[in-house]
Formats: structure tokens, C-alpha cells, sequence
């Protein structure tokens, strides 16, 4: 309080929620970012037949300080987070990475001539959170 | 050998692999620009493994084979049926394998297709080697695939019976194969509809597969009555059905890390109605979520 009788008056926020926001949910926060390769780019079409074409997604952001409640984060993440701001800033803060994902059937040709279709777990990423 | 050990698979799904040939030289993908050559360390971590990965597994791996057209256009099929354009295996799908293999027999012991075309009957040796099954691999299902030359007119239906026979090498009295167990049954189809037969020979060939068999060579006898049995004699009515060698299919639920597995995902989702909502679920409006999942399951059901 003392700071604030002597400074000029600062424009009055158009809402406290705005006001609040900026420190609760960061500008560029972390969220699922769409992705789309194709196998050709990467030259695996040579003995990937199907997909064609393969969306990964990924995961970018800054982790916002009340991770739990937006992404599910457990303790240690804002523990983390307090610790970094707190303690020992070399302890890197909290990262945005993928949390749940989504299988890929894939239809590949093997050395031998014999073709294979197999669906792999974990291959595109669905949601995000701050671990 | 007879059986061998098989690999248990890297971590790294196989598909990923670069098939490099030459161990030094770097996928062309992977090569980066002159004033960065000698930076191979700055690669990414993934691009890294994969090419190490595609140095192990490749090293004078033979120049990969092509596989047979029908045979691709039959897997194709299959994967349009199982996955969504995007890739993502179909949710309501309830077949429990995660991985369907094709084998063609292997061409040196097919030389008794000369006399395919003299109209007698239809039978052949056929020697598949599996050694891409893995050990994590489990057979649920066996098929001989036979694919039919449509070009060729047929009249329908027709009633085929087929011979099947395993060949054993009994390598310690160098006798010649001896069929060790075979079977017969027979199949009654229209040719129209048809441009594939698939015989069921999982009772079969399980006690194979299950052992680790690395080869199996059986002779199978495929012979067609085409038209009216009754009224056609056994030889008039046995022509020539213009069979292309059948392929192996085999179905295998793939226990590894890597392979999805559908059980868990059908469990998941018959838990879900009950799980709590996850306080995570920032955007989506849980609550809603749910209820609009339950109203397209009743629209569904009425």
C-alpha cells in the first residue's frame, strides 16, 4: 500500500479480470500446436505405404504459475515453479509437454518383400500439460 | 536352424527406421549443410537414434524386395477398413490384433507352376519364411489368401476343396519331407463376387507358429468343380481356376511397449462414464462432453 499513495494514478484496468489475468495465464501459454509431415519429406515413403501423411502435433507454451487447475499438473510442478522463482532460478521452471496421446496404424513393406500392418501406441499427441 | 531365438524389437518402432545401406553415409535427410558438416553432434536427438538405429539394423541388409501387387492392394484394402484417413486405428473396431502380417511364398520352391496351365489340378509347394514375426508377436489367426485372376472369365459358382499338408525336414534321417499332418476341407462361393478366398488354417499351423517355426513348407492342393457340380464329371468339371500362389496372412496381437493395444482402450472408455471429470480439462466443457457422448450413444441405440 505504501507504493501505491504516492504513485501517479495508473489508468484504472477495464476490468480487474483482465487485470488479474496477465498474471495468472501467461501471453503465449502452453497449449497443442498442429503439425502435419509427410513421410515423402522425410524419404520414409520408401517402405511406408499408409499413412501417407502423419499430424504428430506438438506441444509449446509458457507454464502459468497455478498450473494445477489449468492442466491437471501435479504439486511438484508448482512446487518446482516456486522453487525456481523462489530458491535457485537454475532449476529450469516447469515445461509444456504433451499428456495424452493417440495410436497410428501404419502399413509398412519390411526387407523381405512381407508387408505389415501394425497401429503404434503414443504417436500423436492430443493434450497438453506442464510437468 | 529350425527355430532361433527371435529379437526381441528395439525400442524404436520398426517403421522408423532409415533402410541406410551404406553405415557412413547419412540418410540424404539427415545431411546437413556444408559449413555444418562436421556438427553431426548438433542433430536432433531423434533424427540421431533413427539414423544409428537404420545403421544397426541395416548393416548389409540386402536391397528390400518389392513386395507382390496383389498382395499390396489386398493390404491397402485392409488398412482403409481398420484406420481412419488420418491414420488412427478405427475406435469401432473390436478385432484384439494390433498387427496383421503378409507373406508371399518364397519364389525358388514355386517351379511347379509351369504346369499350372495345363488345366490339372491346381497344386503347389509353397515355403514361407517368417522371420519378421517377433517375439512379442502372438498368432490369433492364420489365412491362406488366394487371389483370382479376374481377367479370366469364369463361370460361377464353384465348389473347390482344398488339400492342405505341412512338409517336415526330418534333418536327422535325411529322408525326403514327410507330410507330417494335413487336412482337407472344401469351400462353395460365386466367382463373381469374389476377387479373394480366404482359408482359415489357424488350427493348422498354430502348433508351428507358437514353436518360433522360422519356415513353414506345406504343398497345398487347391482343386475348383466350376459350374453345376452334380452334372459335371470330376474331370470335365475340374478345369483350370486361374490361382495366383496364395499368401500367408497372419494375425498377431504385438505385446510390446510400442503396440497399441486395444484392450486397455476399450477398458478406458467403459470406465470413463464413471471416472471423476479431470479438473485439467481447461477448454472443453466437461459436463457437456459427457452428456453429449451419452446422447449419441442413445440416438445410436434407438
Amino acid at each position: 500500500e505504501q507504493g501505491l499513495q504516492d504513485a501517479p494514478a495508473a489508468a484504472a484496468p477495464r476490468n480487474l479480470s483482465d487485470y488479474f489475468k496477465q498474471f495468472l495465464f501467461p501471453q503465449n501459454e502452453c497449449e497443442l500446436h498442429n503439425f502435419r509431415l509427410s513421410f515423402s519429406q522425410l524419404q520414409w515413403d520408401k517402405w511406408i505405404i499408409a499413412p501417407h501423411r502423419y499430424s504428430p502435433q506438438y506441444c509449446k507454451g509458457d507454464c502459468p504459475r497455478a498450473a494445477g487447475h489449468r492442466y491437471g499438473s501435479p504439486v511438484h510442478t508448482m512446487v518446482q515453479n516456486i522453487i525456481y522463482e523462489k530458491l535457485d532460478a537454475s532449476v529450469p521452471r516447469p515445461s509444456c509437454v504433451p499428456a495424452a496421446y493417440s495410436p497410428l496404424s501404419v502399413l509398412t513393406i519390411e526387407p523381405d518383400g512381407s508387408i505389415v500392418y501394425k497401429e503404434y501406441e503414443d504417436m500423436i499427441a492430443t493434450k497438453c500439460t506442464c510437468r | 536352424p529350425h527355430s532361433r531365438e527371435r529379437t526381441v524389437p528395439e525400442k524404436i518402432p520398426a517403421f522408423l527406421v532409415a533402410p541406410e545401406d551404406n553405415p557412413h553415409r547419412i540418410h540424404p535427410l539427415l545431411r546437413l549443410p556444408k559449413g555444418v558438416r562436421r556438427g553431426y553432434a548438433l542433430l536432433p536427438p531423434l533424427l540421431k537414434v533413427l539414423s544409428e538405429q537404420g545403421r544397426r539394423d541395416w548393416q548389409g541388409a540386402a536391397p528390400r524386395l518389392r513386395p507382390d501387387s496383389r498382395a499390396l492392394r489386398y493390404m491397402k484394402r485392409l488398412y482403409k477398413m481398420s484406420a481412419t484417413k488420418e491414420g488412427i486405428p478405427k475406435a469401432n473396431k473390436s478385432h484384439l490384433y494390433n498387427t496383421v502380417r503378409l507373406f508371399t511364398p518364397c519364389s525358388e520352391c514355386q517351379h511347379r507352376h509351369g504346369e499350372l496351365r495345363r488345366g490339372d489340378l491346381h497344386s503347389v509347394d509353397l515355403l514361407f519364411n517368417l522371420d519378421r514375426v517377433t517375439a512379442l508377436e502372438h498368432l490369433l489367426k492364420s489365412v491362406l489368401l488366394y487371389s483370382f485372376d479376374t481377367s479370366v472369365p469364369v463361370p460361377s459358382p464353384a465348389t473347390c476343396t482344398c488339400h492342405l499338408s505341412i512338409k517336415e525336414y526330418d534333418f536327422s534321417s535325411q529322408v525326403c519331407p514327410s507330410a507330417s499332418h494335413s487336412v482337407a476341407f472344401s469351400l462353395h462361393f460365386e466367382f463373381r463376387k469374389r476377387r479373394w478366398v480366404e482359408i482359415d488354417v489357424t488350427s493348422f499351423l498354430q502348433p508351428l507358429i507358437a514353436t518360433n517355426r522360422r519356415n513353414i513348407h506345406m504343398a497345398v492342393n487347391f482343386t475348383c468343380l466350376l459350374g453345376d457340380a452334380q452334372r459335371n464329371t470330376e474331370q470335365e468339371g475340374s478345369r483350370n481356376v486361374a490361382l495366383v500362389p496364395p499368401s500367408l496372412l497372419l494375425y498377431l496381437n504385438d505385446t510390446s511397449e510400442q503396440a497399441y493395444h486395444r484392450r486397455n482402450s476399450l477398458r478406458h472408455r467403459r470406465r470413463s462414464p464413471g471416472r471423476p471429470v479431470q479438473r485439467d480439462a481447461p477448454l472443453a466443457d466437461a459436463l457437456g462432453t459427457e452428456n453429449a457422448q451419452s446422447k449419441r450413444a442413445s440416438r445410436r441405440r434407438r
